[in-house]
């Protein structure tokens, strides 16, 4: 039972980090797109 | 009766644990003691896991912290980038070059949004328009917990905003709440896109000439994509309900991941996030007199609609 907030912690700070990288991700994309636009 | 003639019907239940011992036999006066054997062998395990699951934690909170570190870093980057070469532009550009970077600027504004996943958080939205308009009639919070992201553009005078709803991928409505009330008039499937995209005009047309498109992005499934067309001439129908944003929320521009609520090591970085957005885009509308004089139009139609009301 001890081991079951720390999972849960553990899942919902993965799916942040999975949140966070899918966004990173796309404003990565977003700055290029912008960079090859006014190129 | 010779007795060697009988079966062997011993059950061998020798208790000398040394025979047993030399026989490769689990000595069984040590059978009662298996239960808490096990349950010392359980306890380290668990400690273990305990242990992994906290380093595993750790990791993956740095790995969190240095992804919003990167995030926060690439957004001003972004938007730096953004608001230097549209200033740029329009300070120095002939009019056919403002006028292409007005058509590169919608098409990129439209393009490169389609199908984003960002906006995750607590009814916070991040907006770039486009130099012609920088006034944002429609609402793009749907809820308490959800999030959207929208791109306006204008083409003349009509003005078409998009949102990024996410949605429930089970859920087929295809309704975005957003304080308006719509009819739908038709639907229909594109090549582009299995899910169909449904159409819907403001419950005060004809008099309201607002139009709604919204479809599950092809891309992200996870989200619909609302097309709005023109501007409301008249208050929500919900205007202090849940579903409604306030103003200035709508003006709000943030990229927040998840409910400040449950994350509060997270709140300085999402603070950080929303201040240098909200910085950025501030000081990008403050400088558009379009928005101001439409701000100063909004705010001035308020006090005359007081009085009869």
């Amino acid at each position: 039972p001890a081991t079951c907030p720390l999972m849960e912690e553990l899942n919902r700070v993965s799916a942040e980090n999975k949140k966070l990288a899918e966004m990173l991700t796309l404003m990565c994309e977003n700055y290029n797109a912008l960079k090859n636009q006014l190129m | 009766m010779d007795c060697s003639s009988y079966p062997d019907t011993a059950l061998d239940l020798n208790t000398n644990p040394m025979e047993l011992d030399f026989s490769g036999k689990r000595p069984k006066r040590e059978e009662p003691n298996t239960a808490s054997a096990d349950m010392e062998m359980k306890w380290p395990v668990k400690a273990e896991g305990s242990s992994m699951l906290k380093e595993e934690l750790n990791r993956v909170s740095t790995e969190n912290k240095r992804l919003a570190e990167m995030l926060t870093t690439v957004c001003e980057n972004y938007y730096a980038l953004y608001n230097h070469l549209d200033e740029l532009l329009s300070r120095k550009g002939t009019e056919d070059d403002k006028r292409e970077w007005s058509m590169k600027k919608r098409k990129l504004d439209l393009d490169e949004f389609v199908g984003c996943t960002i906006g995750f958080g607590s009814g916070k939205t991040e907006s770039i328009s486009s130099d012609e308009d920088h006034h944002h009639p429609h609402p793009h919070h749907h809820g308490d917990h959800c999030e959207s992201f929208k791109v306006t553009e204008s083409i003349g005078k009509s003005k078409v905003s998009t949102f990024y709803v996410p949605t429930d991928i089970s859920d087929t409505s295809l309704t975005v709440k957003d304080g308006y009330q719509w009819r739908k008039y038709g639907q229909k499937v594109t090549r582009d896109n299995p899910s169909p995209r449904a159409y819907f005009r403001c419950s005060f047309a004809p008099s309201c000439p607002v139009k709604k498109k919204v479809q599950r992005s092809g891309e992200n499934p996870l989200f619909l994509v609302a097309t709005y067309e023109g501007t409301h001439n008249h208050p929500s129908s919900n205007p202090s309900g849940g579903d409604m944003p306030s103003q200035a929320g709508s003006n709000r521009v943030a990229l927040d991941v998840v409910q400040s609520g449950q994350r509060p090591v997270q709140d300085k970085k999402e603070t950080t996030i929303q201040e240098v957005l909200v910085q950025q885009m501030a000081s990008s509308l403050t400088k558009d007199p379009n928005f101001t004089a439409a701000l100063a139009a909004a705010i001035s139609g308020r006090f005359l609609e007081q009085p009869r009301t």
